[in-house]
C-alpha cells in the first residue's frame, strides 16, 4: 500500500561510488587510488 | 608484496578510534567476522603490541600495503566507506595485497586503455614485477575484490580497463565479498590450514555423507538419494542441473507407524566460541504432524556417551519447495548435531529432506525474507515506487519493529539496480521502548546461495539508527529521523488489512546491479533470500580502552594519547609522537620506539632504524681497516728505506755485477 508520506534518505546520494571515485572526489592523490605509502600522507589526509 | 617483514601475525591488533562513525564500527566488526569465517586471520583489540592497525575516519578510504612495522599503522574508513567489501578491501591491503590488475602478468589478461585515463592519473595503473610481488601461484582473478572496475580513473565514458575475455568486462570491480581466489591468496600468504569459525559444510554429494552417521535405537534411516517419488525431484545444491550429482538426505514418513523416528548425527565437532549458527535447506512434504527436531549430543567426562539437548524443531504445513532454516546453538563442549525425523499421525506421501548444511561459530541472522518467483517480479515490476515491495514487519530481540523496502527494478533515478531502504515500524512494544531508537544496526544481506558458506559472495548493507539525527521543521521544531513511527511515520495497511505506521527509510539506490543480481546464486530456484539482522551496537559508542601500561606509538593526530605531565610540556613540542615528561623541572621528550626503529634527539626529531646501526658499524670497520693498512704500509716503507741506507754505509766500493755474462 502506498504510504501517505514517504521519506527516504539515500546514503549514497544515488551514486554508485567505488573506493577510487570517493577518494578522487575528495582530491586525494594516493598510490593506485587508495594506497598510503608514508605517514605524511595520512597526516595530511 | 614480497618480503616476510610485511606480514602480520595471524592475530592482528586493532584500535577503532572515536572518529569512526558508529555504523562504520559495526561494519568493521562484521568484516572481521568474514575474515574469521573464511581465513585464519583473526583480529583482537590492541593491548599494547608494538604494531597494530589504527582504524580512523579520515578523508576517504585507504590503507598501507602490508605490515609497515611503524607502531600504529593507519587505515581510514571515511564517509561512504562503511561498506563491508570496502573495509575487507582496505584490510586486504594492510595484509599485504596490492590491486589485482597490478600483477606482473596483468597484460596477459587485461588491456589498459591509456588514452582513456584522466590526465595525471596514469600512475594508478602501475604494475609490480615478480621481484616485488607474487601472485602466489593463483591465476588472474577477474572477480577479485581487489580489482579496479572498468570505469576506474576514466576521463570520459569509455572503460579504462578492457578484459581480454569480453565476458569479464562487467565482472571486474565487484564489491560484494571475497572471491575464491582472494581467499586462496590470503590463506596461502598466511599459511592457513583452516579457518577460525567455520565448522562444517555438507551438500551430501559424496557417499561418505560428510562423516554423518545413522543413529542407533531408532526405527528408520535417513536415505542418501537424488530424488523421491513424491518430491523433491531434485536436490537444492544443483537443482538437478548436473547429471550424476545432486544428492540429499531423506526421511520418509510415507511408511511406518506414527512416532517412528530416524536419527542422523554429524561427526564430532569441537567448538571454540560457545555459540554457533546452523543453517540448512529442508523440504517438508509429508504430513503436517511430522516433525524435524534438531538436537546436540554433548560429550564430557560425566557423559561419555553424550547428553542430548534439544535446540529446536520444524513442524508445519507441507510445501513443495526447499525452505531455508537457521538455528542458533550454544555449545561449548565437543558435540554432534543430531537431525531427528519423527513420523506424525496421518497420511503422508513424502517426508523430510535436508540439503546444504552449514555450521559455523557465528551469530545467526534475526530473520529471513524469502521472495519467491523473483524473475517474474523483475520482468513485471516498473522502476520507481510502483515496483517497490516491503518485507513483513520483523521484531528485534529488543522489541523494535522494522521493515525493508526493496525497489525491484530500481528507483526512477537508478533504474536497473536493486534499491534497499530500512524503516522502523510501529509494533507490539512501542510504549516501553526508547525513542528515538538508539544505535540499532539493521543489515540486509542478499544471500548468495552457494551451498558452501565459505564461498558465498553475498551482498549486504547496513544502516544504524542514530538517535541524534533530526531535521528542523519550518516552525523550528525538531523531527528526529528514528523517532517513534507513530509520531514520524505514515499509516499503512498490509494486504491482510492490518494497519500500522512505517517510519522514514534510510538506505541506498545502488544496492546491487541487475547484472550482478543475475550472477552467482543470488536467484536460485527462482527465489531470493534476504537475511535480516537488527543488532544493538550502542556499546560501540564507548571509546575502545587503551592498554594500561603502554603509550601508544601513534603517528596521527587522531590517536588518543595520555595527557602531558605538566603545562611545561604544552609548548615544548615533542615531535613524532614522543611523550613529554618533566625531569628536574625541565620538559624532556621520551621518544617513540618500535621493534626495529626509534626516534631520538632533543625533540625526537631524528629517526633511527636498525639498518642505520648496521651501516654505521660496517663504515667504522672499513675506516679502521683502511687506517691500519696505511700505518702498516708506511712502517714497512720506512724500515726498508732504513735498512738500505745501513747496508750502503757498511759496504763501500763493492760493485755488484753479473760475472757469468
Amino acid at each position: 500500500q502506498p504510504a501517505s508520506r514517504v521519506i527516504e534518505i539515500d546514503v549514497d546520494g544515488g551514486r554508485d561510488q567505488d573506493i577510487f571515485d570517493i577518494n578522487e572526489a575528495l582530491g586525494l592523490d594516493l598510490v593506485e587510488g587508495d594506497i598510503l605509502t608514508d605517514h605524511v600522507q595520512a597526516i595530511n589526509s | 608484496i614480497l618480503g616476510d617483514e610485511y606480514r602480520w601475525p595471524t592475530t592482528i591488533p586493532y584500535y577503532l578510534e572515536d572518529s569512526l562513525d558508529i555504523n562504520a564500527k559495526g561494519v568493521i566488526l562484521k568484516a572481521f567476522e568474514q575474515y574469521r569465517l573464511k581465513t585464519c586471520i583473526d583480529y583482537k583489540p590492541w593491548e599494547g603490541e608494538p604494531n597494530y592497525i589504527g582504524v580512523f575516519k579520515g578523508n576517504g578510504c585507504f590503507s598501507s600495503v602490508g605490515n609497515r612495522r611503524i607502531g600504529k599503522q593507519t587505515l581510514s574508513i571515511g564517509n561512504n566507506c562503511d561498506r563491508i567489501a570496502t573495509i575487507e578491501h582496505e584490510f586486504l591491503h594492510a595484509l599485504g595485497f596490492w590491486h589485482e590488475q597490478s600483477r606482473a602478468d596483468r597484460d596477459d589478461y587485461v588491456t589498459i586503455m591509456w588514452d582513456r585515463i584522466s590526465e595525471g592519473k596514469q600512475h594508478n595503473f602501475n604494475k609490480y614485477s615478480d621481484t616485488e610481488s607474487s601472485s602466489l601461484n593463483v591465476p588472474y582473478d577477474y572477480s577479485s575484490m581487489m580489482h579496479y572496475s572498468k570505469t576506474a580513473f576514466m576521463n570520459g565514458t569509455e572503460p579504462t580497463i578492457v578484459t581480454r575475455i569480453p565476458e569479464f568486462m562487467d565482472v571486474i570491480g565487484q564489491r560484494m565479498e571475497f572471491s575464491d581466489s582472494d581467499l586462496l591468496k590470503v590463506n596461502r600468504l598466511y599459511n592457513c590450514s583452516s579457518s577460525l569459525t567455520f565448522m562444517e559444510h555438507c551438500s551430501f554429494e559424496l557417499e561418505n555423507i560428510c562423516g554423518m552417521i545413522q543413529g542407533s535405537g531408532d526405527h528408520a534411516d535417513w536415505e542418501h538419494v537424488m530424488q523421491v517419488d513424491g518430491g523433491p525431484m531434485t536436490d537444492y545444491t544443483t537443482m538437478g542441473k548436473c547429471e550424476g550429482t545432486g544428492y540429499f538426505m531423506h526421511f520418509s514418513t510415507a511408511t511406518g507407524m506414527a512416532g517412528h523416528k530416524a536419527h542422523m548425527e554429524s561427526r564430532i565437532l569441537y567448538p571454540k566460541r560457545g555459540f554457533q549458527c546452523l543453517q540448512f535447506f529442508y523440504y517438508n512434504n509429508g504430513n503436517q504432524n511430522d516433525e524435524l527436531n534438531i538436537w546436540v549430543r554433548e560429550y564430557d567426562e560425566m557423559n561419555p556417551e553424550g547428553m542430548l539437548r534439544r535446540m529446536g524443531g520444524i513442524q508445519g504445513e507441507p510445501q513443495d519447495y526447499w525452505q531455508f532454516h537457521y538455528l542458533s546453538l550454544n555449545v561449548s563442549k565437543k558435540f554432534r548435531v543430531v537431525f531427528e525425523g519423527i513420523k506424525g499421525a496421518g497420511v503422508s506421501k513424502g517426508g523430510f529432506s535436508i540439503d546444504d548444511i552449514n555450521l559455523s561459530e557465528t551469530q545467526c541472522p534475526s530473520d529471513i525474507w524469502r521472495i519467491r518467483n523473483f524473475t517474474h517480479l523483475l520482468a513485471t515490476s516498473p522502476s520507481g515506487a510502483g515496483g517497490r515491495i516491503y518485507s513483513p514487519r520483523f521484531h528485534s530481540s529488543e522489541g523494535y519493529a522494522f521493515q525493508i523496502g526493496l525497489y525491484v527494478n530500481g528507483t526512477n533515478s537508478n533504474p536497473g539496480e536493486l534499491a534497499i531502504y530500512f524503516h522502523l515500524a510501529s509494533g507490539l512494544n512501542d510504549d516501553r521502548l526508547q525513542w528515538p531508537c538508539p544505535w540499532m544496526q539493521i543489515t540486509g544481506l542478499l544471500l548468495d546461495q552457494n551451498p558452501d558458506i565459505r564461498r558465498q559472495m553475498s551482498n549486504q548493507r547496513s544502516v544504524t539508527t542514530d538517535p541524534t539525527l533530526f531535521e528542523t521543521e519550518a516552525d523550528g521544531s525538531k523531527i528526529y529521523f528514528w523517532d517513534d513511527p507513530r509520531k514520524v511515520g505514515s499509516l499503512v495497511q498490509d494486504l491482510d488489512g492490518t494497519k500500522y505506521y512505517r517510519g522514514p527509510g534510510r538506505g541506498t539506490n545502488v544496492f546491487l546491479t541487475h547484472d550482478r543480481l543475475r550472477s552467482r546464486n543470488f536467484i536460485k530456484g527462482d527465489d531470493v533470500i534476504f537475511l535480516i539482522t537488527m543488532e544493538d551496537i550502542s556499546r560501540l559508542t564507548a571509546t575502545q580502552p587503551l592498554p594500561q601500561t603502554t603509550q601508544p606509538p601513534a603517528t596521527t593526530s587522531s590517536v588518543p594519547t595520555t595527557p602531558p605531565a605538566s603545562e611545561l610540556c604544552d609548548t615544548f613540542g615533542c615531535e613524532n609522537d614522543g611523550v613529554c615528561v618533566v625531569e628536574n623541572g625541565k620538559p624532556v621528550c621520551r621518544c617513540a620506539v618500535g621493534k626495529d626503529w626509534w626516534f631520538m634527539g632533543e625533540k625526537c626529531q631524528i629517526k633511527g632504524k636498525s639498518e642505520d646501526t648496521v651501516i654505521a658499524a660496517v663504515s667504522a670497520s672499513v675506516a679502521v681497516f683502511a687506517a691500519m693498512l696505511l700505518v702498516t704500509v708506511t712502517s714497512v716503507y720506512c724500515v726498508k728505506k732504513k735498512l738500505i741506507k745501513k747496508m750502503q754505509r757498511q759496504t763501500p766500493g763493492i760493485v755488484m755485477a753479473n760475472i757469468n755474462a
